[in-house]
């Protein structure tokens, strides 16, 4: 997952927040 | 009824919440060192007025339409707002954490739930240490409680709003441990 990379960027709550919203629709 | 999410999402939820709090913890001393560009400027702690500003952005903050931006001149943040980037949460101490989270909260109470809203809400969040100050129960359970109250004036079903308040919710209830501000499983 993107959020164990050490590659975390600037963006990267934004991004987690992002897949959760999104995440409901598909639940 | 129809809108509450299942326990198997919020149970997602919390568990990825928690992912992202170990690895903010993991990554925040790299962005606090971080040089931040030149427009950045960060209010003092107990500059409400600023911080609204700051987070929420001009345009919204005044209620004033502007005209939409060039695309060649890129995004004004000073119009639309900072998103809650790594490099600026990281440089936050807890009691100005608190103090954001307060002043957004209040705002949220006399005005709509917006994305940019959600965004620094999640963020903030995010940065809350465990276990929480009285002061920080406290507005957390209000969030939760201003959230449910929005969702069920939502009439047009605006799913990505739904989405957001069912998230807020989540995880002030379940990861804070605030459980009678739960929904119930459906």
């Amino acid at each position: 997952q993107s959020e164990d990379s050490d590659v975390w960027d600037d963006k990267a709550l934004i991004k987690a927040y992002d897949k959760a919203v999104a995440s409901f629709k598909d639940a | 009824e129809g809108y509450s999410p299942t326990l198997k999402w919020q149970q997602q939820q919390v568990a990825h919440f928690s992912t992202v709090r170990q690895s903010l913890n993991k990554h925040r001393n790299h962005w606090r060192s971080q040089n931040l560009d030149s427009n950045v400027a960060m209010p003092k702690s107990e500059d409400e007025e600023g911080w609204k500003k700051f987070c929420l952005g001009e345009r919204l903050y005044s209620e004033i339409e502007m005209l939409p931006d060039n695309e060649d001149l890129g995004i004004d943040y000073i119009k639309v707002g900072f998103p809650p980037l790594l490099s600026i949460v990281s440089r936050m101490d807890q009691a100005t954490v608190t103090s954001v989270l307060e002043y957004l909260i209040s705002w949220f109470g006399e005005k709509p739930f917006t994305p940019e809203l959600g965004r620094w809400l999640y963020a903030l969040l995010a940065c809350l240490e465990k276990p929480l100050l009285p002061e920080a129960h406290s507005l957390i359970r209000q969030l939760a409680r201003r959230c449910s109250e929005v969702r069920v004036l939502e009439e047009n079903k605006n799913e990505e709003n739904i989405s957001a308040l069912n998230l807020i919710i989540c995880l002030v209830s379940r990861y804070f441990d605030q459980y009678d501000l739960a929904d119930e499983p459906s």
